[in-house]
């Protein structure tokens, strides 16, 4: 199964 | 105070044509830096970055740190209004709810001042870490842009592969599949023409087309565009704005679970 990705799994929060 | 003048006005125009789309309101935060912004699409697929370096203004002042929230698409109807040849003028004052878009014609002969309600908005800054790139391919823009259109006539997704072959865009969909592959070509008349690739690995991500084609609105802003990809990472593809700064759009890949 192909997922799309959320971009704050990979940038976080400051 | 903010007092930020900007001979080359058509570019604000055009960073606001690219963005509208993805985002609809957003901080721009001022410094000492520049103008920047920094904001998600609704979905958290993904992320803008723009800078405008304050030595590419003719006048900037800056007083203080300031953030303005602002609904794109109304700043994008009122910057629609000015000249592509006037120059641009940002004003706000410390402590106003509102900001003011001056517009002079290049033989001052026509002076505008549109004012735009400002807005609070709730936004969460986020740190991108510095990343190597496994691949970075640098391409002309339009191309960049006719293939991403081209293939999401046939499908919703687009495979970007970098190998020392190339980099290869692939998508299938109902009535089919397709293959655009880009050969590294730096034998051009013009640098700006050329396709050039570094590899340190060889990458393969899948993305969602609707985005990649959002971010092509940015191809008026240069003639090239810079695509950064490792594996497991969302890609970079970067628009760089003359002299100025950039436009960089983050999209997170779509990944096999």
């Amino acid at each position: 199964m192909i997922r799309q990705k959320s971009i704050l799994s990979f940038f976080h929060k400051t | 105070m903010l007092e930020l003048r900007l001979v080359q006005g058509s570019l604000l125009k055009k960073v606001l044509e690219s963005i509208k789309e993805l985002v609809n309101d957003a901080n721009f935060d001022c410094s000492s830096t520049g103008f920047s912004l920094q904001a998600m699409d609704s979905s958290h697929v993904a992320l803008v970055a723009l800078l405008l370096r304050s030595e590419g203004f003719e006048h900037y002042r800056c007083d203080r740190n300031l953030s303005m929230g602002m609904n794109l698409n109304n700043m994008a109807k009122m910057l629609k209004c000015a000249g592509n040849d006037d120059i641009i003028t940002i004003k706000a004052d410390d402590g106003s709810d509102t900001v003011t878009f001056m517009f002079e014609s290049p033989t001052q002969d026509k002076i505008s001042d549109f004012e735009m309600k400002l807005m609070d908005i709730d936004s969460e800054h986020l740190g991108i870490p510095e990343a190597e790139y496994d691949a970075i391919v640098r391409m002309p823009s339009a191309e960049f842009a006719r293939i991403c259109k081209d293939l999401s006539s046939i499908g919703d997704t687009v495979v970007i592969s970098v190998t020392k072959e190339g980099v290869k865009f692939s998508t299938k969909g109902d009535i089919g599949a397709a293959n655009i592959v880009c050969r590294q070509n730096t034998t051009v008349d013009k640098p700006d023409d050329a396709t050039v690739i570094e590899m340190k690995e060889p990458v393969s991500l899948q993305f969602a087309l609707r985005y990649t084609n959002f971010f092509t609105k940015a191809t008026p802003l240069s003639s090239t565009v810079t695509i950064s990809l490792s594996n497991e990472l969302p890609v970079v593809v970067e628009y760089k704005i003359a002299e100025m700064g950039y436009v960089r759009f983050y999209l997170a890949p779509k990944i096999e679970e």
